[in-house]
């Protein structure tokens, strides 16, 4: 398993964008840092400008810097390591309690930052697995994440991961380009009621996406 | 249901190992 922190940036950038364009990002960022803690104390909008040529460059920038700041404030350094042999329930416990970070990111972490179980699905990913009928359409992308850790063995998670990975992005990159695809949501730090009405709003607008994706797929295979 | 999804992510694996 790779570092963490790497691993939690590269999830943040890669939620709508192949991995090539995502380390791009992260490579970027770490020659503008000395480290993680020097990347961390960097103001939002000078971070946003090493990226701004990637999707939503400064919802991004916004989420991993809370990301790193959160850490921070509970480790006094930049690092996850701390999580690398602790139960399940417990990385689990920690990683949700980070704002910035949602489900997408935290199996990422987990699977290939910690060497735990996890199924990743990044954008490109959740609509594949949805067009495919591995997971329920109305599910959530936690649900989906849940759904498909348990039908698959912790030994095969990456192979598995992968190759669905190479499928989903040659499908459906150019839908999730054009924003066809549901999105994956930054988690903003206030998960009261200014986020509840937001996912009240977003959720028939991503309906309609996901409806939308489906049937551009049928068209396509039709 | 979920059974039928559980079916086709063990379709698909293979599927995606052959390929």
């Amino acid at each position: 398993a790779g570092d963490p922190i790497t691993q939690l940036i590269l999830s943040i950038f890669s939620r709508n964008l192949p991995e090539n364009r995502a380390r791009e990002g992260l490579l970027r960022l770490q020659a503008a840092a000395v480290d993680f803690n020097d990347l961390r104390v960097i103001p939002v909008g000078e971070m946003t400008e090493f990226v701004r040529d990637l999707p939503d460059a400064r919802t991004k920038c916004e989420d991993l810097s809370r990301a790193l700041n959160r850490i921070f404030a509970r480790e006094h350094a930049v690092t996850l390591e701390q999580l690398r042999d602790r139960p399940r329930r417990e990385v689990d416990a920690y990683l949700n309690a980070l704002d910035g970070l949602e489900a997408y990111s935290r199996a990422r972490i987990r699977l290939l930052g910690l060497g735990q179980h996890g199924i990743p699905l990044d954008e490109a990913m959740w609509a594949y697995a949805a067009a495919r009928g591995i997971v329920d359409d109305s599910a959530s992308l936690d649900g989906a994440l849940a759904f498909l850790e348990r039908q698959i063995d912790p030994a095969e998670a990456l192979e598995f991961v992968s190759l669905l990975k190479r499928q989903a992005w040659a499908e459906f990159g150019p839908a999730v380009r054009r924003g066809e695809v549901r999105r994956i949501r930054s988690v903003p730090p206030d998960r009261t009621t200014r986020n509840m009405l937001q996912q009240v709003a977003s959720a028939a607008a991503e309906a309609r996406a996901a409806e939308l994706t489906i049937s551009r797929h049928r068209e396509e295979e039709a | 249901g979920a059974a039928r999804c559980a079916r086709r992510v063990k379709q698909l694996f293979r599927q995606m190992r052959s390929a």
